[in-house]
């Protein structure tokens, strides 16, 4: 699998609907500092299922989006279009498609996840994602400045990168 | 599940040193348990950059501590495969060969998983296929196609 | 006893706003007490970049927070001036608009206290009076001091 | 004040003697990953005082320089010349110099300060360099990859640096 667009709307500094479509290949996102180049990689882990905490925000509501006049969004959502043709979803939907859509959508006190626009539970998301070794804390997403903690942790938790590929 | 383990153990650390090799142009590098013996220690990551000593991992310079990690992350694809790699400039501690490399490396794994990398770096952003460029308009992140001019392949 | 601490606080706090105006091209920065009026309490940092929302020092971009924390530290010397400034790779994060902005306040810096910066970012380099290079030959490092091409002042 | 030569022999990555002269003004050190720019900074905070601990080393003997081959050198010595034109340093010489240099000598067991040539103990090298308010953690000396590390602190934590300049 690989994804395919990613859809961001009052999440973070995106104000505005933003889509973008990614391709397999080697893409690079550029930008001045402070544009919102991490918030992108924020808005997929966010839709994977990751808390505020780990999103460098302290509550739910500092993921909405705040105008420079200080006037915040009732809600955001974020939609993660994920490839399928190999068919690595299908086991956990009711009939195969190309495409799978994940997508969740936060108003200051609610979050609600979504597959293929039908509400779903945050577990059934995690389980359709685990079909293709997909979660937010996975080894191949490196966040900003974090490139040389793998080093850093204690020889234990190194460890546990081994069992968790095993 | 224990043969599963060590066989991903072994299968990793060769992994390692041959993205190793790949970014320093030489030395090696090894993963191995701190009690040999005993499948629950700990894991030890030995690094010996070419023309060097082998050194306690503390002693590598910034730049040198960015590639082994860098190295180690690609290898654990060998036990399961990497469904794409997001990675949040990464190449920050690089100087210019290192983010050559580095950019090498990442069009060779780009060929069969998708890579996507947020950068400064005009070293790494020359090889890419895509460019996405980001700005801000009042206060809102927006996201622009870019050209790229003279593409480095 | 106390009134020392207030006023430094206070020297500090202005001068961490006039940095951070110059670094930023605008927007504001201070220095307050969690409790106000108790003089034992904790140090907030408050910072805005121009355009945008007064928000928490966790929300910021990683270049904006390296810009903060260089105008915090800059910004120390209103207490007990600094005898010279060792900044080891300070500008990592930054984009080359920051840098630029970066290299013209240690310039301005370096007329006050010797400023000495490791660096493999050009747009701080040219900046520079004086470049030593560092090389390794042999496993042992040696350091020349290089001649500067068309310096940038 | 200002730091006018520093001189490394045996001292981690320097196996040759180098003696670098620095200058008021603005300085840059350049040079490719692992060349010894970080161990310069290293030198100087080491000569102050620092612990081995502090220098990206477990041990003492991890200072001493080794050689490709494995070869460690018997001990180190790093000297730093600073400016004393202005009688900064006067309250504790016996007599006024331009120049004051302290140096730092270490093998795998002893560690030996210097003023002047003359051996003196730690503490007199930190009353020497506390007149021109110079310490090795002082908030002007910021090591590699720690430039943001003075905001993540706690609130008490930075509060304590007001106090540090009052
Ligand atoms: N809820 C929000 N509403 C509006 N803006 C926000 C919100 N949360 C974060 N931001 C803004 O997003 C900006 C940070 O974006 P981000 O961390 O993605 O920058 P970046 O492009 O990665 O920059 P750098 O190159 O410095 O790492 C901050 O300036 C912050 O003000
Ligand atoms: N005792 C020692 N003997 C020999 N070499 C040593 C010793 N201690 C450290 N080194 C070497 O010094 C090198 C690191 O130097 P340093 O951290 O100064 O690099 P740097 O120039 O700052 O690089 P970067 O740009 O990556 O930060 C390491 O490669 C390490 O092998
Ligand atoms: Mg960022
Ligand atoms: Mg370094």
């Amino acid at each position: 699998t690989y994804i395919k667009r990613l859809t961001i709307a009052g999440f973070k500094s995106f104000g505005k609907k933003t889509s973008i479509p990614f391709y397999p290949g080697f893409t690079a996102i550029v930008g001045e500092n402070g544009t919102g180049k991490s918030n992108i990689l924020d808005a997929i882990t966010f839709v994977m299922g990751y808390r505020s905490r780990a999103l460098r925000a302290g509550k739910i509501e500092h993921l909405l989006y705040t105008s420079p006049k200080g006037e915040t969004v009732p809600e955001a959502e974020v939609s993660l279009v994920l490839d399928n043709s190999s068919g690595t979803f299908d086991e956990l939907l009711p009939s195969h498609t190309d495409e799978v859509m994940i997508s969740r959508r936060i108003t200051a006190s609610s979050s609600t996840y979504r597959i293929m626009g039908k509400v779903t539970a945050a577990g059934d998301v995690e389980k359709l994602l685990s079909l293709a070794d997909i979660e937010p804390g996975g080894y191949y997403i490196v966040e900003q400045g974090m490139v040389t903690e793998v080093l850093e942790r204690s020889p234990r938790r190194r460890r546990e990168l081994i069992e968790e590929v095993a | 599940k224990k043969e599963k383990f060590l066989a991903t153990l072994k299968a990793v650390s060769v992994e390692l040193d041959r993205r190793f090799k790949q970014l320093f142009g030489g030395g090696e590098a090894k993963l191995s348990l701190e009690a040999p013996g005993d499948l629950s220690s700990g894991l030890l990551i030995q690094a010996r950059p070419p023309g060097k000593e082998p050194k306690l991992l503390d002693a590598l310079s910034g730049g040198e501590k960015t590639l082994v990690a860098i190295a180690f992350v690609l290898a654990l694809s060998e036990g399961k495969p990497a469904p794409f790699y997001l990675f949040d400039e990464v190449d920050a501690a690089l100087d210019k060969p290192n983010s050559e490399r580095l950019a090498g490396l990442l069009r060779e794994i780009a060929r069969e998983a998708q890579v996507i990398v947020i950068s400064h770096n005009e070293e790494l952003i020359r090889h890419a296929d895509r460019v996405y460029g980001v700005t801000m308009r009042n206060g809102s992140s927006r996201v622009l196609a870019l050209e790229l001019v003279g593409n480095a392949h």
